[in-house]
Parts: structure tokens; C-alpha cells; sequence
């Protein structure tokens, strides 16, 4: 599972100090489906950030398991990430000068048990798409490669930050059930950012942010 | 008034022929509330393009008053552009060196009658990160950065592809609400890309796009 001890993080600029995480504590379990709502700017992509290792707290600490993430040099967070995590980036973060394919591919390499490049395509919408890059592609196409880049290596913790925010509802549903199966079928936790209601219906905890803290967290009882 | 005769966009890459856009035809008032909707891929954001001069057509005639945009060279678009239009588009664009308040600026500037910019960012939110720089700033703020700089010089026209993709429900109405001033109190035309139907029931008219072709034009008769 997942634990966040106290997690604080500060950003200061001269005199200013931003609060962007405040005193989180939170406990995840192993394939749980997490959702985390919360207004523009009240820190949902920054506890994100830290949980994953992908940024480091001003304070307390977080662990995965018996690996103690916010203890690990950067050389460590790297490898624990490649090796046990996915990520959905709120600005879909593809490699330009890689085309549809090869941008999955690059997510696949490092699966231990992955999935076929076309399959996910398939499941994402984009298989006819494959061969292009990221430029001549719409701004959903290449929210949903980065989806399909972060599926194919069927990881222990998926992080999506905003998964649907560009696609419309069907696209968006098709994307959903993608992540679903992952998570029902191969136990993988989720973590999904979303100003999306309905997405939080689907969830089994949801956790509501605001001002840089956890201000309610919710059990979904009719999962 | 904005008008489109026969427009045709496609993207040939090697063997493959991808229609963007496919014989639109299309007059839009002045001062009249669009809201263009439709499936990803469907044509949208190239539709917005290519009527803001911000791309070519393959084929047919875009006129504005009596401008034929299709006519420009790219010397010519450019200055029509600062002059008469406003833009948020669906991946913000943000000059990275500058602060919120010098990206508001450089939106300002080109104005005739403009607004403060201290007003603009009030309006939408941000008054108190004026002196943030884009990395400093969550999605949701960047986007409404975006949003501060096409307002703040009053255009003639405004074209927002995705204004509230980022943003959670409360902070998405303020928005809307300066986006809707504007149009009732300036008669800006409004021309909204969204996948959020309710802010189709805001507008004039509902545009609705699939597969590279205008399949339905609907009015709104409540409005
Ligand atoms: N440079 C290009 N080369 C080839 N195909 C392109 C290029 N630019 C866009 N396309 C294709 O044109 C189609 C329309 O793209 P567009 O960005 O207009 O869609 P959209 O309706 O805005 O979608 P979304 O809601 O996902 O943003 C898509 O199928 C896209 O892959
Ligand atoms: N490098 C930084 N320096 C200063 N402040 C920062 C920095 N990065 C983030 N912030 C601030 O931290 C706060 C939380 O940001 P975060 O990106 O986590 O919000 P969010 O909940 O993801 O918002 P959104 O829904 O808009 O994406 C914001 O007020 C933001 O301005
Ligand atoms: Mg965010
Ligand atoms: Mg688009």
C-alpha cells in the first residue's frame, strides 16, 4: 500500500510562501481505485507528484510498501518509477519526434509482463492513428496515446492526472473502461485526478482537496 | 459577419489522405454565442484554425466583414489577427519567461479600448499570482492566465478551444461568466470549442462536428 506521513511541501519566491501540500496523511491500499477532486490550484497534482516520487515534500514521509520514497536519491526514484509506475500527465507529456507507436513502445520496454502495442491502441481508439506523430494529432488523440504509453506496461500504481479532461463523453467512457479493466482484472491501484463527478462514482474512496489539504476523504459504498 | 464557403482541410502524410475538414459551410453573425461540439479527431480545433487564420485551407473561402482571410499572406494574417482576434487555445501558450502579469501584458497591448490587466485577473481569479511564472502555476491557473490574456484586449472576435477543460466546475463558471460579459456587454463574437454540453445551452447556436463534417447547426431558443 501507499502511506503519506505528514507530507508538507512549500514553494518559496522572495517573500511569498505557497502552500501546496499541508500536513497530508493518507493511506492507500493495494488495488484500491482512488479518485481526488478538488478546485483549481488546491494541490491535487503536487500530492501527486510526491506520492510518485516524481517531486520530493519540504517534510514527512511517504512509503510504498516497504520502499520508503521520500528517503530514495534521484538515480533510485528513477528506476522505482520506470519499474512500478504509470503516469497520465495533465499535458499529456509525448515524445515529439517519436510517432504514436513508438511512443507506447517506449512505456513497454520496461513491463515485465506487458501488453501487445496494438491491443492498447485498439482500446484507446487509436489503432488506424499509429503511424502519426504527435504534432497531427487532436488534442484528445494525444491524450489518449499518453493513456495508451501509460497502460502498456501494466504497472503496480497507475497516477493519471486528468485522464479525460480533453476527450468527449463517449471517448472519455471508452478510456475509463481501459483503466477500469486494469484495475479490476490485473489489481492495479489507481489514482485518478478528475474534475469529473461521475468519475468519482466509480471509485471506491474519494478524496477531496482544497486550499493544499485532505479535507474529506469518502467511502464509496455502492461499489 | 464570419462566413465559410466549401472549406476543405487535408493532411496528406505519404500514402495516407486525412480529412480534417470537409466542404464547411457557415455564417456566423456578429456578435453571436458559438458553441462548437463533437467527438475527438472530428475537426474542431483545425475548424477554428483555419476561420482565425491561424492555418490554411486546402480549398474554399473564409471572409470576415470584408476581409477574405483565405486571401492573406502570412504577413497580412498576423496583423489581422493582433488587430481583431482573441485566442485561448487547448494547450494554453504561455510565454514560459515571462510572469502572469507581462503575459497578460502582451495581450494588452494591441488593444484599442482595453481592460486593466489587474480587472482581467481579478475576474478570473488570479490577482494574487500576478507575479507567478507558468511552472509555478497548476493546470487549472495557466489555463485561466490564457483566458486573462485573449479578454484583456477586448477583440472583436474571440475563438476559445477548450476554455474550461482544466478547470473544476466553480472556477469554470467564473470564467464563463467573463467570457459571456464580454460577449452581451462588448458583442464580442464567441466562438466556444468545449465537450461540456451546458455551456451549449448558454450559447445562440450549438455547431455540432463529426468526422470532418458540420452534421448539425442548431438554434437555441431559450436564450
Ligand atoms: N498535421 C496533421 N497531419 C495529419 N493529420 C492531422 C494533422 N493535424 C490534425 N490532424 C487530424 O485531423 C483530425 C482533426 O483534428 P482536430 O485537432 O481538428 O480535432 P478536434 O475535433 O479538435 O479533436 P479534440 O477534441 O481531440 O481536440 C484528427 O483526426 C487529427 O488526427
Ligand atoms: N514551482 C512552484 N512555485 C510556486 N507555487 C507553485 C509551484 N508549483 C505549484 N505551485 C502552486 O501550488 C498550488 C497547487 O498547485 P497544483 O498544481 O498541485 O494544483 P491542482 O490542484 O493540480 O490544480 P489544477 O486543478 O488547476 O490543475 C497552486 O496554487 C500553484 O500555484
Ligand atoms: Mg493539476
Ligand atoms: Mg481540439
Amino acid at each position: 500500500g501507499i502511506k503519506l506521513e505528514e507530507v508538507t511541501k512549500i514553494y518559496e519566491s522572495g517573500e511569498i510562501k505557497t502552500y501546496a501540500c499541508k500536513n497530508m496523511n493518507l493511506e492507500i491500499k493495494d488495488g484500491e481505485f482512488i479518485v481526488v477532486l478538488g478546485p483549481s490550484g488546491s494541490g491535487k497534482s503536487t500530492m501527486l507528484n510526491i506520492i510518485s516520487g516524481l517531486d520530493t515534500p519540504t517534510s514527512g514521509k511517504i512509503s510504498i510498501d516497504k520502499d520508503i520514497i521520500s528517503d530514495m536519491n534521484t538515480k533510485e526514484l528513477t528506476k522505482f518509477r520506470r519499474n512500478n509506475l504509470g503516469f497520465i500527465f495533465q499535458q499529456y507529456n509525448l515524445l515529439q519526434t517519436l510517432n504514436v507507436a513508438e511512443n507506447v513502445e517506449v512505456g513497454r520496454e520496461v513491463g515485465i509482463d506487458p501488453f501487445e502495442i496494438d491491443e492498447v491502441l485498439e482500446q484507446v481508439g487509436l489503432l488506424d492513428q499509429k503511424h502519426k506523430y504527435p504534432y497531427q494529432l487532436s488534442g484528445g488523440e494525444q491524450q489518449r496515446v499518453s493513456i495508451a504509453r501509460a497502460v502498456v506496461k501494466k504497472p503496480k500504481i497507475m497516477f493519471c492526472d486528468e485522464p479525460t479532461g480533453a476527450l468527449d463523453e463517449e471517448t472519455a467512457k471508452e478510456v475509463l473502461s481501459v483503466l477500469k479493466k486494469l484495475n479490476e482484472v490485473y489489481k492495479t491501484t489507481l489514482i485518478i485526478i478528475t474534475h469529473n463527478p461521475s468519475i468519482g462514482m466509480m471509485a471506491d474512496r474519494i478524496i477531496k482537496l482544497n486550499s493544499a489539504e485532505i479535507v474529506e476523504v469518502k467511502e464509496n459504498k455502492n461499489r
